[in-house]
């Protein structure tokens, strides 16, 4: 388990702190704004009240003691390159850093961000892959139209065989079910006689396109 | 192809938009602020500058004709409850909203969204699972600590069989390569003898501790 700082509690920031503590690692929690402070300190261990860009504050808190830092200060881009440059300068070795916009990107990257993400712009993504595809709750885009696409198995296909409904090598549409959660068990490459049943978590990969018409078919 | 509306064209909004003008949606984006509507003007074929929660606008844009609409309304909690009552008054069969925190959620779901998105907070999740795995660029969370991840195959895997990195059901660790995208080929269960080459994208589905474990041993 790791030492990990998260600096600047906005939506994404309080999601990332507080999936890592559940996770298991060691997370200080760190954001000028006291609100925010006090709105995460019933689930992380540790949450202070303090300004990202000050060094001397850095120092203090023991922050080159950490395996790796978050930078999720949003559109406040200043503070979140200069926050960065000084996470670098102190030695954490591992700082993912959040980005505004491109620009703000490529200057995290520049000034030695280790990772950039952009989480409204992928979840962007994502999420217009999905539109046309209700049931699919989770779509992790591949090349050119073709993904992953997880999905609780809709009513119209509960009790069916999996090569019946239209997956597989052999179905018209050339989709495959890779992986199959049921319940606490994991089922990788299920068998094409595989019944699907109710809360199955379905991973399957394909064209989206054509996921779309193999379900729109098994309604 | 579907008429799809995106109102509120914030960095999620408008990653929303241009995704599906991509995919090739016709797409209408909606901002009250001109410059968020002159800033995707050239990637989408219409963007107008008004005001979602007018319904007497909103029938005039005849929005009643819509197949898909999507409230990218941010932090306006308001505002995206209003224009999202409006949407289903109108009879927009399809409405996608996102929510800022919980309780907006649970208020759009109850006054008919079909659908509610949280970006920040899902993507938050995301990179909390990917923090010590630096060579992963995607994560599907399955159920407690088991997913699929998505990496570009780094550097020390290249040349090696499957088997012998440590993945499949043979290896210690339990993770399985569940396809590979290598140009723009897909891989569908690739055989355990099968060579790791430059570029080659891996999607692989097991615990994530295992994952990290694995790819540890592998350098
Ligand atoms: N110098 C700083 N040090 C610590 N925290 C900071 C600093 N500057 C801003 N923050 C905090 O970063 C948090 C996120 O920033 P902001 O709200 O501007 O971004 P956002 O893009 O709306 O975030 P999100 O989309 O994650 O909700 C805020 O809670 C803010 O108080
Ligand atoms: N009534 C409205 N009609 C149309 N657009 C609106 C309305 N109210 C707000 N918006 C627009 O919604 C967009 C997103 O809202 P806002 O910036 O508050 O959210 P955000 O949470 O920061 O968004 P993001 O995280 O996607 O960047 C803004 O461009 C804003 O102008």
């Amino acid at each position: 388990k790791k030492q990990i700082v998260v600096i600047g509690l906005g939506r994404f920031g309080i999601s990332v702190a507080k999936t890592l503590h559940e996770i298991g690692h060691d997370v200080l929690a760190i954001d000028t704004n006291e609100k925010s402070v006090q709105s995460i300190s019933a689930d992380i261990t540790h949450s202070i009240q303090a300004d990202g860009t000050n060094e001397t504050v850095l120092r203090e808190l023991g922050i080159s003691n950490f395996d790796i830092a978050i930078v999720s200060i949003g559109s406040a881009v200043e503070a979140s390159v200069l926050c960065t440059i000084l996470l670098k300068k102190l030695g954490v070795p591992y700082v993912i850093a959040r980005a505004d916009n491109l620009l703000h990107g490529s200057i995290l990257e520049r000034i030695g961000a280790d990772k950039v993400v952009y989480p409204e712009q992928e979840m962007g993504v994502r999420v217009a892959h999905v539109v046309t595809l209700s049931d699919v709750s989770y779509y992790m885009p591949l090349v050119a139209g073709y993904g992953v696409a997880r999905m609780t198995a809709p009513g119209y296909l509960l009790g069916k065989q999996i090569a019946d409904v239209g997956f597989g090598p052999k179905g018209k549409w050339e989709v495959a079910v890779v992986l199959i959660q049921r319940e606490k068990e994991i089922i990788v490459t299920p068998s094409l006689h595989e019944v699907i049943r109710e809360n199955d978590v379905l991973v399957v990969a394909g064209n989206s396109d054509n996921l779309e018409k193999l379900l729109h078919e098994a309604k």
